[in-house]
């Protein structure tokens, strides 16, 4: 008999009614009885963790594959049959029809008479298509009859390039949860760009950064791009690749930079170029010192950025918000002040307090987010206040969750990072 | 492996009997209806699949047929073979005729997952409710 896990040790029924695993991170194997003739062991292992990762990317759960530890601590076996295969009781009916099925416990079978290939091939059956279609089954997705859904019980000809769509985004998400962790920093990367006619464009990209990985989030799809999160220094060269502490974009008329802020130092970034500056106009080195660049800035901070409307930098760093006029080069007086008082509560008690972990204006929201932990608060604008007097200057409106707004910035194994 | 003589394999001869039977009548129909989940398994062979511990019930090949595929059937299993038929039309996006056509004959012969379309176990709020399971004590 095909090795039959336990079938409610490590699964418990979610909202829905539908199975769901109890633990987040999974073990996967294809099983060595179980190779394809049709495509190299190679190619089939990386077309499995390919599709783990595609269901990592939308979901809190990750994928890791395992061939090392006893079989049945290996949550999802893998294997290619024909005909009566794997001790499986559901026997394949040979080349045309059924290509694969899901066994609830967490084995998955492929027909080895079909004609798999892989992602690159626009012939035979998407391999890839279809473990994702299996996987979904034994995540605990059923068949779904929506045109655009990889839980289509039917096979459609390999679309160039397929992907999971809103709903079976949300179908995942209902089993196990939306994606929430903290972020070392968010921002808009603002970018020019010469029209053929000669004119400029100005563009803003939108990136999450976590310790060393980044996703690019498409505002006008709701979700990150495919493919990410990626590692740092594959999108921007120079900068630690363990992550940064703060980003700050100064854009006035006069002066324009690109810093990133990591400890005690900081790097000015190239946007023309995409990567760090090694000295500026000055011949000065980076990374420079913060105390240096910014004097009277302590460091390291927690997070920045840059206020267009009064041309100062805003620092915070703990309990404490530090203004810095670009002018002047200098701390503006006053400051250090408690963020409670710069940035306060409108509803009393809704407050981040300190250790913010990025201070973030979005060009989509035309609004400023504080994100702390898994929530976010947004900052009342000027014009918002203009309607509604009472509200505070720069008052911080009650939390929410960064989930419910940025939808599927979702860790991947680190075993799968650099697929 | 498959006898193949073009370097991309694109003239893999594939044995005949490893050629899934194409679905042509209804006889083939109604297997592929029971299969997935469209006709459920009737109270006698609900006990066979409890007694025996799957919850799948392997095709009963001895339902009897006549020379063309028509299948002997009662009046109430037409029905249940009609609206099966009409539900399968339904989820694949085809015209709802509850009639073995044309084109539900080619959805039924297409590329598909061999997980069932319905639940095809016979109490889903088992506790460890599941699409293919087999549970070796008999008497869960």
């Amino acid at each position: 008999n095909s090795s039959l896990g336990n079938p409610t040790g490590n699964r418990n029924s979610s909202k829905s009614g539908y199975m769901a695993f109890s633990k987040d991170v999974l073990r996967w194997r294809l099983i060595g009885e179980g190779y394809s003739s049709q495509l190299t062991v190679d190619e089939q292992r990386y077309i499995f963790r390919l599709a783990f990762r595609m269901w990592s990317e939308v979901s809190p759960l990750e994928f890791v594959e395992d061939t090392w530890s006893p079989l049945e601590d290996v949550d999802i076996k893998l294997g290619f049959g024909t005909g009566r295969h794997l001790g499986c009781n559901q026997k394949f009916d040979g080349t045309g029809q059924e290509f694969a099925h899901a066994w609830f416990l967490g084995d998955i079978h492929f027909d080895d008479d079909e004609h798999f290939t892989g992602p690159s091939s626009h012939t035979g059956i998407s391999l890839l298509k279809v473990a994702v279609h299996e996987i979904g089954h034994v995540l605990g997705l059923p068949h779904i009859y929506r045109p655009g859904s990889i839980m289509q019980p039917s096979y459609l000809p390999h679309e160039s390039s397929f992907e999971m769509d809103w709903m079976d985004r949300k179908a995942i998400q209902h089993l196990y949860g939306g994606c929430k962790g903290r972020f070392s920093t968010v921002f808009d990367w603002i970018r020019k760009e010469k029209t053929p006619y000669g004119d400029v464009k100005i563009r803003f990209n939108t990136y999450f950064m976590r310790d060393g990985w980044y996703w690019l989030y498409e505002n006008r799809n709701n979700r990150t791009r495919y493919g990410d999160p990626v590692a740092l220094q594959i999108g921007w060269h120079g900068i630690p690749s363990d992550g940064v502490d703060a980003y700050v974009h100064v854009w006035s008329r006069r002066r324009e930079a690109v810093y990133f802020f990591k400890g005690l130092q900081f790097w000015r970034y190239d946007s023309e170029n995409d990567r760090v500056f090694r000295h500026d106009s000055e011949g000065r080195r980076y990374p420079r010192l913060i105390s240096e660049g910014f004097p009277g800035i302590p460091s390291p901070i927690d997070s920045a950025f840059y206020d267009r409307r009064d041309s100062h930098i805003y620092f915070f760093r703990r309990a404490q918000v530090y203004a810095f006029s670009v002018e002047t080069n200098s701390l503006a007086s006053g400051f250090p002040k408690h963020i409670r008082d710069v940035f306060p509560p409108v509803e009393s008690g809704d407050h981040p307090d300190g250790s913010i972990d990025a201070a973030y204006f979005s060009y989509s929201h035309n609004a400023l987010f504080l994100l702390k932990g898994t929530r976010f608060w947004r900052v009342v604008g000027s014009r918002e206040r203009w309607r509604r007097p009472f509200l505070p200057r720069n008052g911080l409106m009650p939390h929410k969750e960064v989930d419910q707004q940025w939808f599927d910035i979702c860790d991947v194994h680190p075993t799968s990072l650099k697929l | 492996e498959k006898l193949f003589h073009n370097r991309d394999h694109s003239d893999m001869q594939i044995p005949t009997s490893h050629q899934a039977p194409v679905i042509t009548d209804e006889y083939e129909a109604e297997l592929f209806l029971s299969r997935y989940g469209f006709i459920k398994p009737t109270q006698r062979e609900e006990i066979q699949m409890k007694q025996s511990g799957i919850s799948f019930m392997p095709l009963s090949r001895d339902i009897p047929k006549t020379s063309h595929g028509k299948v002997h059937k009662s009046e109430s299993e037409s029905q249940a073979f009609v609206s099966a038929l009409k539900e399968f039309q339904m989820a694949s996006g085809l015209p709802v005729t509850g009639v073995f056509d044309d084109a539900t004959k080619d959805a039924m012969n297409k590329p598909r997952c061999g997980v069932p379309d319905k639940e095809t176990d016979p109490n889903p709020h088992l506790e460890n409710k599941s699409l293919l399971t087999i549970s070796n004590d008999t008497h869960k």
